[in-house]
């Protein structure tokens, strides 16, 4: 599954 | 990690290397408008977590790069409009939004408003660089200040990659963000002529010329 709660990177 | 924080104050470094050179020389030539404006676009669509942003690192570079970016554009359009050549500044931006909004509709981790226009950010910044490049192509020179503001905003996302791999390696719980690494690598290869110019003629201190 991808990563999606919300993006830590900028 | 290093190579995050790396890249981003050389992000950072890049808008206020752009900021001294319009400001030091009272003049934005040399500068695609287009290309500022497409940043402008990037930052609006990819920070509009902006208010509920939890780590303050990201939040103080968010407000940064929003703001400084939308002086750059006043700058650019009011205060300097003079020195802003259009004829030179010809890059066909609809192909690259046209780019970005097809692969952000196509393939957005999920459908909504949030993600979708966090994709369309992450592949229209691959390529917001090209109005500039190109421009920099037509008029085969620029000043050493604006090559030193495109090789620091390359540098900048060239930094993400082994910021990918050190988090790859060193976060078991990390998944790979597969959009934002394959336009971060797209990204990465389109700044590779100009580095390698920029490498070969301003580490000498020459002129920043086009063979």
């Amino acid at each position: 599954k991808e990563k999606v709660q919300g993006h830590d990177e900028l | 990690n290093i190579f995050r924080v790396l890249g981003d104050f050389s992000h950072l470094a890049s808008i206020f290397i752009l900021l001294h050179k319009i400001q030091q020389l009272k003049s934005c030539s040399g500068i695609s408008f287009k290309s500022q404006v497409l940043y402008m676009l990037v930052y609006i669509t990819r920070y509009l977590d902006l208010p509920w942003t939890s780590s303050p690192y990201n939040f103080i570079f968010k407000v940064l790069f929003i703001s400084s970016e939308l002086y750059i554009i006043y700058l650019m359009a009011r205060a300097y409009k003079p020195t802003n050549d259009p004829n030179l500044d010809t890059f066909h931006v609809e192909f690259l939004l046209g780019f970005a909004g097809l692969l952000a509709l196509l393939f957005p981790y999920k459908y909504t408003i949030l993600e979708v226009f966090w994709a369309f950010s992450i592949w229209l910044e691959s390529v917001a660089i090209l109005p500039q490049l190109f421009m920099l192509q037509r008029t085969g020179e620029a000043e050493a200040m604006t090559a030193h503001y495109i090789a620091a905003l390359g540098m900048y996302r060239a930094l993400y990659i082994p910021n990918w791999i050190y988090r790859y390696f060193s976060e078991p719980t990390h998944k790979v963000d597969t959009i934002a690494v394959t336009a971060g690598i797209l990204q990465t290869i389109l700044y590779s002529d100009f580095f390698w110019i920029y490498y070969t003629k301003v580490m000498r201190g020459e002129k920043f010329k086009l063979p």
